[in-house]
Formats: C-alpha cells, structure tokens, sequence
C-alpha cells in the first residue's frame, strides 16, 4: 500500500468521523443529505459482501467493518435519535434516488469485470459510489446550509478523492499490469461530481458571510 | 474483460 491510498483512506475515515461528531456535538443534521447517506449505505454494504468470501488484510476488514457500522450510525442519528431527527430538512431532501439506483444496477449488468453475484454486486456499487453525493449536492443548492456541513466534512471528502487518483497514477507507474478500468472512469466521475460540490459550498459561504455582516 | 481484477482497496 502506498502513502497516496494510505491517506486517501485515512481523510475518507475522518470525513465521517466528522460529519458523526458534528451530528453528536450539535445535536442537529441540518444541511445533511439523508439520502446521500442512505445510498453510501447501500455503496458499502454491497461492496464488501466479501468480507465473508476473500480474506485480503487485517487493515482491509477493520476499515471495511468500519465504514458500513458508521454509515448506519449516521442513518440512524437522522432518522430515529429523538432531537437530531427533527432537525432533518426532510421537505428538501427530495432527490428521487430511484434515478440513481436503476441506473446503477443496468450498468452493472452490462459492464463489469464477470458476470457473478459478488462480482455484479461490486461493480454496481462502485458506480453509485460515483454518483452518491449528488442528492448532497442539490439539497446544499437548495438551503444554502453551510452550518452543519463544516469546511473539514467537504476538505475531507475532496482530498479523499484526489488522493485516490494519485494512488492510482501511482500504481499504474510501479506495478506491471496494474489496471482497472470501472474503477478509474467511475473515480474521475465521482471527483468531478465532488469539484462541484466544493465549488458550491464556497458559494454557498460567501453568501452566508455575506447575510451575518452586520450592515 | 480478461477474469476478475482483485479488489484490493476500498
């Protein structure tokens, strides 16, 4: 494993660390997707489905086990913990996932690296991966709430990325062979998706910076 | 597609 994946992992980890002490301390979810977290839910839970087939490291199974448990952590903070629930903008949160999902799960049908159960399952995951945050996306674009969404949770998420991609670049020039194709496109996809993201959540606080001003 | 790429990250 090379430093870029290493901390690729690592700023991924802190993202929702972050967002799950910003829904502790807070005890609010204002701003935050519901559905974006439901469908990283679905992303993790049909990804590592090989938890139980393929042992690869111990590092691998504690992250694993980490990222399904803290996604439904978060689910359930927003949709069941008595004071966090109520602060869900559920009437903003509209974003028809269906649109997403369906998608998803043809294109996996139709490209992928083998046609399996285990198989079609990952590949369809890396391809909702890609498009996940979007229902994030439109609910930011929606309330302009940068309250909850803190400067570190989108940094986090954005670096994540980034250093993904170097990863990759990274083993593609060390390691003979070394190629992925459904990973690399839905990757660059899914960064492109996160540079709007980012760009919206500037706009979005300079507008807020410039609303608290005292005039 | 030549058989099923490891999937070694997460």
């Amino acid at each position: 494993m090379n430093i870029f994946r290493f901390a690729g992992d690592m700023t991924h980890l802190c993202s929702i660390v972050v967002l799950l002490l910003k829904i502790e301390a807070t005890k609010s979810c204002a701003g935050v997707s519901l559905r974006t977290q439901e469908l990283y839910a679905v992303v993790f839970v049909s990804r590592y489905l090989d938890l139980f087939f393929t042992f690869i490291s111990v590092y691998n199974t504690v992250m694993k086990v980490f990222f399904i448990t803290s996604s439904f952590c978060i689910i359930w903070y927003m949709r069941h913990h008595r004071i966090v629930s109520q602060t869900y903008d559920r009437e903003q949160d509209t974003f028809r996932v269906a649109f997403l999902v369906v998608p998803c799960i043809f294109l996996a049908l139709l490209v992928n690296h083998e046609f399996s159960m285990v198989e079609v399952l990952w590949t369809f995951s890396i391809y909702l991966e890609s498009v996940a945050i979007l229902p994030q996306l439109i609910l930011l674009q929606r309330t302009f709430n940068v309250d909850t969404l803190t400067s570190n949770y989108v940094f986090l998420l954005g670096a994540y990325r980034a250093l993904y991609i170097l990863n990759w670049l990274y083993r593609y020039f060390t390691e003979p062979g070394y190629s992925q194709w459904i990973v690399w496109s839905s990757g660059t996809l899914q960064t492109a998706i996160y540079c709007d993201f980012f760009y919206y959540y500037v706009v979005s606080w300079r507008k807020n910076e410039r609303l608290s001003l005292p005039s | 597609v030549r058989g099923v790429a490891k999937h070694d990250e997460l």
